[in-house]
């Protein structure tokens, strides 16, 4: 058998998987919020 | 959910520039999405040329987006390393189009418990919820399979769930990450007030009796028959599988009713294409004969065509006996048109037919090839685990085949591989540029319901492996060999591909596995063309232009309003910013301040004007009284 290659290493990493791996702050995980919204 | 307020919404046709720093499976990826936003609402996306607003997607770090059409020119949405997967950048396309997470919703207690101790620390704030001020769900029901909807495991601690349902069949629901759910499409259509989709045209299970206002042709030798069941097969139809007593019909054209040559027509509704490239899918029987054949036609109507001139586009020979099998055909018609079914009675005694059911009619591109995966139960338990597709060749000519790895519970893995085939010489090397999209087909009868698993990897030919081979070499020269079940020997290239597909308890749900039957559709494009830069346009004068030269102060966003810029200024419970340029603060306790000195100041001016009316009465009236006795003239004086 040939060597098989995973995308994503395994693992079925979510976007809030993603995103905190990168050390991400963003509201629930994947908004960005402007200014206003912050407040 | 939805964000509250009218100035979030975009247009019905999005600009989009995807930006050149986006990986050439992200660009493919991000295509598709927008393929199933134009199958199911009437949200369509188009290439920047200048509008004020549009929508740039880039690889930026992680996935995001902001909610809503902010109204800042350039907005970004991010599909950053590990985002390109096509329910991703649909979940993030809704957060642009206005959508919340689900379980931000005002109701989310009665559906969902968070449990606040397994959550990391610092993260508590993602789970809040929001009221109906700030959001709105639409009278919408909650929705578990939304693909807004967290996962169980989102921000968890440790290995314990940080959601938990109500209703314990959902916990493996939610977070679902293939398409959007039903609900998911009804909350975007109500909020855009969506009525049709760009590139859906007809579905029909036959369960009305109108037959999705089908026709039968005068012009031929039988009529097909509207039934549940035929004694030579099929024993139900494909919608139910006999699930559903009294229902569960399919249309049947007998072919012991007509002579050898004789056929059956059954013409769709009449259709108005949008596109001019249509793909019709359909479900076939056959318990005849293997001389039977299905024809496909294409009745169009045009001024050119006054005879509505009727082309056979495909022929459908060597049904195989005893099962529903899925059928794609390609059509390319731009007049309005009917899709007609003829049936066709080939050699052979044999009783039974022809049977079809669930057809789907959409303005988008067929599969190029379909995996049909019979006795697909059996398969979970077998000793290797794998299974590797039959062969196929790409448009482009590459030869590949699929593996399917079923036996690393709880997970179903897919992956790709080159093979040696027949074009090999006449083919570019390393492989540059195809995408493959793997999508294991959610059977569900209305195309616009189904939530088919679709993911999709991209060749690099630049990419090597750890001892220097690039990866899509040659698979004569890198692979390794293999025997097809007809003895004949190849070479099998290296997999590449998601050990994660799916989890085999999501493959059981839905329609995936109907009959026990599975479909895997491929699609192998090439996208070199993707490689390119968009074209960036001059942008006509817009948010960006007016707004330069118009700053808003205090976070104030500049909008245009009647083609002029504005600001809209930033408030909170007890405070705002007002003035042209959001440069005046104000709040509650200024407005008690103001009230109360106001009152007293004109309580002191009232007091002032009181006390000098009546000082001045006082002193006038005092003068007349001293005048008045001046000029008396006494009476009565004593001499």
């Amino acid at each position: 058998t040939p060597e098989i290659f995973d995308v994503d290493g395994g693992i079925d990493q979510d976007i809030f998987d993603i995103n905190e791996d990168l050390g991400l702050d963003l509201f629930e995980g994947d908004i960005r919020l402007d200014g206003v919204q912050e407040r | 959910n939805s964000i509250v307020g009218e100035s979030y919404r975009w247009p019905h046709t999005i600009p989009y520039v995807l930006d050149d720093s986006l990986e050439m499976n992200a660009r493919g990826v991000i295509l598709n999405a927008f393929e199933r936003y134009r199958l199911k609402t009437c949200i369509d996306f188009k290439p920047w040329s200048g509008e004020p607003n549009y929508i740039s997607v880039f690889k930026g770090s992680g996935c995001w987006s902001s909610v809503g059409n902010r109204r800042v020119g350039k907005q970004e949405l991010s599909i950053g390393k590990g985002c390109d997967r096509i329910a991703t950048v649909q979940h993030e396309f809704l957060h642009a189009l206005g959508f919340w997470h689900e379980q931000s919703r005002s109701d989310r207690d009665d559906y969902v418990s968070i449990i606040w101790d397994r959550i990391i620390s610092g993260k508590k704030n993602n789970f809040e919820s929001y009221d109906d001020r700030q959001t709105d769900s639409l009278n919408v029901p909650y929705d578990y399979s939304s693909v807004m909807h967290y996962s169980k495991t989102a921000f968890q601690n440790g290995s314990e769930p940080t959601i938990v349902t109500r209703i314990p069949d959902f916990m493996d629901v939610i977070g679902q990450r293939m398409d959007f759910s039903d609900s998911d499409i009804l909350k975007l259509n109500q909020l855009y007030n969506c009525s049709s989709s760009l590139s859906f045209m007809e579905s029909c299970d036959f369960e009305l009796e109108n037959v999705c206002g089908m026709i039968q042709s005068s012009e031929d030798s039988a009529d097909w028959q509207r039934v549940s069941q035929v004694p030579e097969g099929p024993e139900s139809d494909h919608s139910n599988m006999g699930r559903c007593k009294g229902s569960g019909f399919f249309m049947h054209f007998n072919r012991s009713s007509v002579n050898e040559g004789a056929t059956a027509m059954l013409g769709s509704r009449i259709l108005y294409p949008k596109r001019g490239f249509q793909c019709l899918q359909f479900f076939l029987y056959n318990s005849g004969s293997e001389y039977d054949q299905l024809n496909i036609y294409v009745r169009e109507y045009s001024a050119a065509s006054v005879n509505r001139t009727l082309t056979l586009v495909e022929e459908i020979k060597d049904v195989p006996i005893g099962s529903w099998q899925l059928y794609h055909v390609t059509l390319k018609v731009t007049n309005k048109f009917r899709v007609v079914f003829g049936g066709v009675r080939g050699a052979g005694a044999s009783r039974g037919g022809l049977s079809i059911d669930d057809i789907n009619l959409s303005e988008t591109q067929c599969p190029h090839h379909v995996w049909h995966i019979r006795n697909f139960t059996q398969l979970i338990g077998s000793p290797s685990g794998s299974v590797y597709s039959p062969s196929f060749y790409s448009s482009k000519g590459y030869a590949f085949q699929i593996r399917l790895n079923l036996s690393s519970l709880p997970n179903v893995g897919m992956y790709f591989h080159l093979i040696s085939g027949a074009n090999d010489d006449q083919l570019e090397w390393p492989c540059p540029w195809q995408q493959v999209t793997m999508t294991i087909l959610d059977q569900n009868p209305d195309i616009r319901q189904r939530m088919s698993n679709k993911r999709s990897i991209t060749t690099d030919p630049f990419m090597t492996t750890g001892n220097g081979d690039y990866f899509w070499d040659r698979p004569s020269k890198v692979g390794v060999q293999d025997f097809f079940p007809n003895g004949t020997q190849f070479q099998r290239g290296r997999g590449y591909g998601y050990s994660v597909f799916m989890t085999h308890e999501r493959l059981k749900s839905r329609d995936f596995m109907k009959g026990d039957d599975v479909y895997i559709l491929l699609t192998v494009e090439d996208i070199s063309h993707l490689n390119t830069t968009q074209n960036e346009p001059t942008p006509t004068l817009g948010v960006n232009d007016l707004c330069t030269n118009f700053k808003c102060e205090n976070d104030g966003i500049c909008i245009l309003h009647n083609g002029k810029a504005e600001c809209r200024c930033p408030s909170g419970e007890d405070w705002w910013y007002m003035g042209e340029r959001c440069e005046k603060r104000g709040s509650t306790r200024d407005t008690i301040v103001i009230a109360v000195s106001s009152t007293v100041a004109v309580f002191a001016v009232m007091l002032v004007i009181t006390l000098v009316s009546v000082y001045c009465t006082r002193k006038k009236y005092h003068q007349e009284t001293s005048s008045k006795t001046a000029n008396m003239t006494l009476e009565n004086q004593h001499a």
